[in-house]
């Protein structure tokens, strides 16, 4: 259950016009200077698969991921931002009986999510309930923030144990 | 329960060191349950020993080798239980230049089995993309651009 | 007491407006006390706009610009207070190769107000040394070789 | 009061024979492969001004930072692990009436460390003391281990005024 694309609009550095980052399913890599938007794209990624911390997101409330209009100026302020992204589904290893599942969130200035899965609207549970049978999830030990790499070496003998408890 | 948990260590315990293996040019990186007789009393520990030093415990290595380590073993965990993509943003920041070929190497071979994705500054890294972008900032919005990397077969 | 403290956190505020702008080519940095009246009550907010941005709090910058602005941070703490040296170790692993050079033409310039002792894996940073070390290990034992930097003069 | 040399011996990856390291009154760069030992050399510093977190030093126990023997074996393991560095002092910033200051840290197997000032034995606290008064300290924000360079953006506000607040 790879992702096929991610769709981007007025999330952090992206603005009010959509951009579409079509992904390889085998290895795509992301390069450009400090503070260009790299991260806010793994930040896209978290936020539409249902993160809830505005803090890892590096955000002090939700409604803050929202384009702030950057050089234009706020009257250019996004609304609100949205995440799509295409998730590969063939094998059908996401309950649903589509050969691509497509999942949407929408978070508006008073940091209110609304969540749609294949088009449909959805409450987070349902769609949490559904992407963990595929082992999606926003966080776990395939995403790997900036500058937390040493981390699975820096936790305990126990946190270790019990991460691999969490795989079976 | 416990059958299960015993499983799974082993397998990822084996794939631990063939990872750590490759990624450190021969050096001999083990886990090790700190109670045998029962896992869930305690922890697990990871030594390592790289090419022409001792084995010591993982808390005293240096940035660079914590991240080697660290790698190996997500990619061993792949191997019991692959997630359907990898994010991995600058996980080269600490490495030197042999280290980050190697990790190159691996992250192209072990995308043959999930989706990678990864966020680098390093043009080894980037040279073994099959999709590489370039993000760059215009007014503070960003924009990408596309190179998807084709074999030149004429 | 509170003199003291305002006087200290004014000259340091200052300083910071400044290194910032050198370290960004132009960023607008500042520090900003989040109760006026009463320091003390609450505590000092980091705000950055590097350039082509808005103003932001320093918590949703990038890697990079997080790097960047603490080291504005550290100078402009050692202009008002300056300590007997500064270790500094890898503090460019996040920062790419625009920001890596201002940095190593920053710390050269402040070299001349404190000890800098600084461990990279970056060419544009040994370069501006006045004394280099390479650090090789034979065996597990650290040996090191030396390249002081003379002004060629003829 | 800058460091004018680092001696090193049986400490980390620094064997039974001593190695000074010259430094330089401006700047001094360290380079090197991962894991040959410049981190080591920070470590070393930070040891011989007392700082008692062994934790920090990226160690079990305090014992632990001495040399284990590297590929020769354990037969070749230092019994101590011994830093001195030589402080210029021309200003007189460091409150001993001496033009520089010779600081060593000798530490056993057993985990006890010695410390001597000008060759002679001191306690630590008395170390402390002295060392305070020139701004010398194992810790602060002048010495940026790795890996922490954004700890001071990341701190909490209040955090950052306690930290302008112990400068003066
Ligand atoms: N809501 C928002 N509106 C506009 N800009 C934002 C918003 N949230 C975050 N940003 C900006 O996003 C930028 C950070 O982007 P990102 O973390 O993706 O950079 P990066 O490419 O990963 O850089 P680095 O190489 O330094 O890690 C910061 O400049 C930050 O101010
Ligand atoms: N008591 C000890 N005896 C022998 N080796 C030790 C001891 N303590 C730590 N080491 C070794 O020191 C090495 C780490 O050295 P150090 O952190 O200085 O590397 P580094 O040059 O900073 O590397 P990097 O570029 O990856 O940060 C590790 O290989 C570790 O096993
Ligand atoms: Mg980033
Ligand atoms: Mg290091």
């Amino acid at each position: 259950a790879y992702i096929k694309r991610v769709e981007i609009r007025g999330f952090k550095t992206f603005g009010s016009k959509k951009i579409s980052v079509p992904l390889d399913r085998g290895f795509t890599v992301i390069t450009g200077p400090n503070g260009s938007g790299k991260s806010n794209i793994l930040d896209a990624i978290r936020f539409v698969l249902g993160d809830l911390s505005a803090r890892s997101l590096r955000a002090d409330k939700m409604s803050e991921v929202i384009f702030d209009g950057g050089r234009l100026g706020s009257s250019e302020a996004a609304k609100t931002a949205q995440i799509s992204i295409l998730l590969d589904n063939k094998k059908r290893q996401i309950p649903v009986d589509t050969g691509t599942v497509h999942i949407s969130r929408k978070v508006n200035r008073r940091g209110i999510s609304q969540y749609l899965l294949n088009g449909k609207n959805v409450s987070r549970s349902h769609l949490i309930d559904i992407l963990s049978i595929a082992g999606l999830s926003s966080a776990g030990h395939n995403i790997v923030m900036q500058g937390t790499i040493t981390r699975l070496t820096d936790i305990t003998p126990v946190e270790r144990r019990k991460l691999i408890e969490d795989l079976i | 329960k416990k059958e299960v948990f015993v499983e799974a260590y082993n397998e990822i315990k084996e794939s631990f060191v063939e990872f750590f293996a490759k990624l450190t040019g021969g050096g001999i990186g083990y886990l090790s349950q700190q109670n045998q007789e029962d896992p869930f009393a305690a922890g697990i520990d990871i030594f390592v020993q790289f090419p022409g030093k001792n084995s010591r415990l993982i808390a005293s290595a240096s940035g660079g080798e914590k991240s080697v380590t660290a790698v190996s073993f997500i990619f061993a965990i792949q191997s019991m239980s692959p997630a359907p993509f990898y994010l991995l943003d600058e996980i080269d920041a600490h490495l030197d230049a042999y280290n980050s070929e190697r990790l190159a190497d691996l992250l192209k071979q072990q995308s043959a089995t999930s989706q990678l994705i990864a966020i680098t500054l390093r043009d080894v890294i980037m040279d073994r993309a099959d999709r590489l972008f370039g993000v760059y900032i215009q007014n503070g919005i960003s924009k990408l651009v596309s190179t998807k990397i084709e074999e030149v077969t004429s």
